[in-house]
């Protein structure tokens, strides 16, 4: 469908992107999060998208499994790659583990 | 109005009550506190209530502020009662200490 290649096209031209929804306080967890380590998601608020947020979240289930926000993609070679380019350092080991903390 | 006198009655007749909605992780915290603490909330699902339920958090700001869920009234004093009839133990300081920290 014409929703599932946004999707795909979106998450393999970013090197994170977080699902969310912008009165959700886990969403707004994971949103600072990633402002704490230092990285600059791609923000999808699906509330703020009319009758097309319900249909993404849709999508993303059908894609993931998953039907919960805060949905997060990581392309880490990629994000790796970007963040060279930018010279900036990341601690890769405290990503992975603040992840799974918080995506529990 | 009917609703604000509604509110003042059902947290006047309850030890705690919660004000919540049923896919938001927050609100699910705060009710598996409550079961691990051993006390039995009355919990309204403000989702579950059709147009009632933005009226209803209309009401609850009004009275008190929030405007947030999950919003959460407990009648200490009405508890510690209802708890002692019941043969069953509190560790208040827990309590109050585990509320203090999940309502931040
Ligand atoms: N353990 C999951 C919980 C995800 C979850 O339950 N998310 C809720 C909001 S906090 C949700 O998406 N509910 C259904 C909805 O909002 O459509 C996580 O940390 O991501
Ligand atoms: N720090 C507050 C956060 C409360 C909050 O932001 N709640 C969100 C849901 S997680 C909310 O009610 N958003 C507006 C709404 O759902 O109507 C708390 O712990 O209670
Ligand atoms: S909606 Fe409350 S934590 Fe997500």
């Amino acid at each position: 469908s014409r929703l599932e290649e946004t999707v795909k096209t979106t998450v393999s031209e970013n090197p994170v992107v977080v699902y969310s929804k912008t009165w959700c306080s886990y969403s707004s967890e994971v949103k600072s999060l990633f402002k704490k380590l230092g990285v600059e998601p791609l923000v999808i608020e699906l509330d703020q998208m009319g009758p097309q947020g319900p249909q993404l979240q849709k999508v993303l289930e059908r894609l993931t499994g998953q039907h919960t926000v805060p949905n997060v993609f990581i392309g880490l070679l990629f994000l790796l790659c970007s963040l060279t380019s930018h010279n900036t350092r990341l601690d890769l080991g405290l990503l992975i583990g603040a992840l799974n903390g918080s995506s529990r």
